[in-house]
């Protein structure tokens, strides 16, 4: 639900913050992610001067750069997963293997101007009887891009990745791997993911599944302008 | 919001704090609840266009000042009142998606005024 064309000052104010249009409705209240609101603090430079000194004497941030996460960037979005709702709930397939999911993530706010920096898939697993433990040798994940409209899905080999315990959130790099590190924001990106245990084990549970996708927009980006310039 | 403007005075950076709430944009912007963008005003007469108000200016806005100074309304007015430094903030913000976005933005707050 997009909001009618605001009028005279606050249409201005859109454009000055680069966005297309104010969302329609109210979100839906859902917390945001602690991540998120340490990016806030250690970025904006009000936060900065008025809180406990964050960066060391004499430094100032570097412009379109997200310093926590060490890439460029002016735009950090946090991407819920749209494919939890249609998941099946069982946990383990007819064959006895382990279920594998698909994660969807709408992104179709990116501008095509935006160059991807980061593409961060964070996960968080449950295992399926609690207090059981893992099996010996851990788990090993496996994200490829899943087939579906407009996918890229073949076009990349799966990255696979070992993953020793579930009681930390499994983060996965996607630029460079599932994700081609000079290719555009798809409109809707597609993940098939499995997590296989490496001995006999019961299978874990997808809890939550998130993006953390980093670009930079270089209209917003003065210093890399003019340097082109 | 506008601070009221006591006195006039040389060119210098004034108070304007800008409301998200006051644009009815408080429920999908999560931080901040505004910010302090300033603007600049005032004359850019002798003395202020020499700087001598510490206000930076250019030796083209001197000469301008100057130049008036002799023939009031014979070349093109004074120079202007603008903003000679900014800094960036950043905004923390739900989408159309519900999703948290974070963008920074260069240029939006005005920190000096001088005459151009």
């Amino acid at each position: 639900a997009r909001a009618p064309t605001l009028p005279g000052p606050a249409a201005a104010l859109l454009q000055a913050l680069g966005l297309r249009d104010a969302p329609g409705g109210a979100p839906t209240p859902r917390p945001v992610p602690p991540i998120m609101w340490r990016l806030f603090r250690r970025q904006d430079p009000q936060e900065t001067r008025a809180g406990p000194r964050r960066t060391s004497p004499g430094t100032t941030p570097r412009p379109c750069h997200v310093e926590e996460l060490g890439v460029a960037g002016n735009i950090v979005r946090h991407v819920r997963d749209r494919g939890a709702p249609a998941r099946p709930p069982e946990l383990t397939s007819a064959a006895g293997s382990c279920p594998e999911w698909t994660v969807v993530f709408d992104l179709s706010a990116v501008e095509p101007d935006e160059h991807p920096s980061r593409a961060r898939l964070e996960l968080r697993f449950a295992e399926a009887v609690a207090g059981a433990a893992g099996p010996v040798g851990g788990w090993e994940l496996s994200v490829a891009l899943a087939a579906g409209p407009g996918s890229m899905a073949g076009r990349e080999a799966p990255l696979r990745l070992a993953v020793p315990s579930l009681r930390a959130p499994v983060r996965a790099e996607l630029l460079g791997a599932a994700w081609a590190r000079n290719a555009s924001a798809p409109c809707t990106l597609r993940l098939a993911l499995a997590l296989r245990p490496r001995s006999p084990a019961t299978c874990a549970r997808l809890a939550e599944a998130a993006l953390l996708l980093v670009t930079v927009d270089p209209r917003l980006c003065h210093p890399l302008v003019r340097q082109r310039r | 919001e506008v601070a009221p403007v006591a006195g006039g005075g040389p060119c210098r950076a004034r108070r304007l704090y800008v409301s998200f709430r006051e644009v009815g944009w408080h429920h999908w912007i999560i931080a901040p609840r505004g910010f302090m963008a300033n603007y600049c005003q005032g004359p850019c007469a002798l003395p202020a266009a020499l700087g001598a108000s510490g206000s930076p200016t250019f030796n083209h806005a001197a000469l301008r000042a100057l130049m008036y100074s002799a023939a009031p309304g014979a070349h093109g007015g004074l120079p202007c009142c603008v903003p000679a430094r900014l800094s960036p903030i950043s905004v923390l913000f739900f989408d159309n998606s519900d999703n948290v976005v974070l963008r920074h933005y260069e240029d939006m707050v005005v920190d000096e005024c001088g005459c151009r």
